[in-house]
């Protein structure tokens, strides 16, 4: 439901 | 609290300075450098005569733009990817908004009543083809009484993360966790206002500042929906995919 929050979320901080 | 040592509320206070200063999208001398850039006339009338929907658009953008930062913020803060995935989402989706909002009055000018937006400083009448006079005129407001406060950025990054770990969302899963991380943030919040000598009752008068920011997010959430109910297919198919996530 919250795809890109989601796939935000899981990037390693750069 | 007993359980929280000096030592960790310094430790807590600069992770959260340093997840702010490196999210925060633009450097104060950044803003302070571009604060003379003012739009000229012809380019107010040009932003008011966009048709509605344009203009919608391109603050859509402009607020997922910053919304990116505010993610890239809340990962940094020490115990909030420790939270379950349920609660990331909530505290994101109920306060991003909010903290992009409180981030706001550091790109504000209160002498000339303007914020800083697509590359130059804009007033209020900047933003009249949006037909939300109502709702702009109270985020200028929020912006210059925050500004009034004068923050540092120290106490901003906290104010921030306060903000943020929300403890009273509906719909987190675990909602002690939450409570002990704001109250940890708080806690610090309060360690670096005593540490900077300000004056006492700073922390009610930043209290009262979350029903503020509370009140424009669900201002903004039913003009979105006044502007989805006419113009549907705009917002299908025109708007950020994240900001239709966070508001639709």
């Amino acid at each position: 439901k919250h795809k890109i929050l989601h796939q935000l979320l899981q990037n390693s901080t750069s | 609290s007993p359980t929280v040592s000096m030592a960790e509320l310094d430790h807590q206070a600069q992770i959260i300075s340093k997840s702010h200063l490196e999210t925060c999208q633009y450097l104060r001398e950044e803003l302070q450098q571009m604060s003379w850039q003012n739009f000229l006339q012809d380019e107010v009338e040009s932003y008011q005569s966009k048709p509605r929907e344009v203009m919608w658009q391109l603050c859509a953008v402009k607020i997922t733009e910053a919304i990116q930062y505010v993610v890239e913020f809340a990962k940094r803060i020490d115990g909030f990817m420790d939270l379950c995935q349920n609660d990331q989402i909530v505290l994101l989706k109920a306060g991003s908004l909010e903290v992009v909002f409180v981030r706001m009055c550091r790109m504000f000018d209160s002498q000339n009543n303007t914020v800083y937006f697509d590359g130059k400083f804009a007033g209020p009448d900047v933003f009249k083809a949006l037909g939300c006079d109502d709702l702009i005129t109270s985020v200028f407001d929020f912006a210059k009484s925050m500004c009034s406060l004068h923050l540092s950025e120290d106490e901003l990054a906290l104010f921030s993360a306060f903000v943020l770990l929300s403890a009273d969302r509906s719909w987190l899963q675990e909602k002690l966790q939450v409570e002990k991380l704001q109250q940890k943030t708080q806690l610090a919040l309060q360690h670096v206002l005593q540490k900077n000598q300000r004056e006492d009752g700073l922390l009610n008068k930043l209290r009262c500042k979350v029903s503020a920011l509370r009140s424009l997010c669900s201002r903004h959430t039913e003009k979105l929906s006044a502007f989805r109910a006419v113009y549907p297919d705009i917002v299908g198919t025109h708007f950020p995919p994240l900001y239709k996530e966070l508001f639709g």
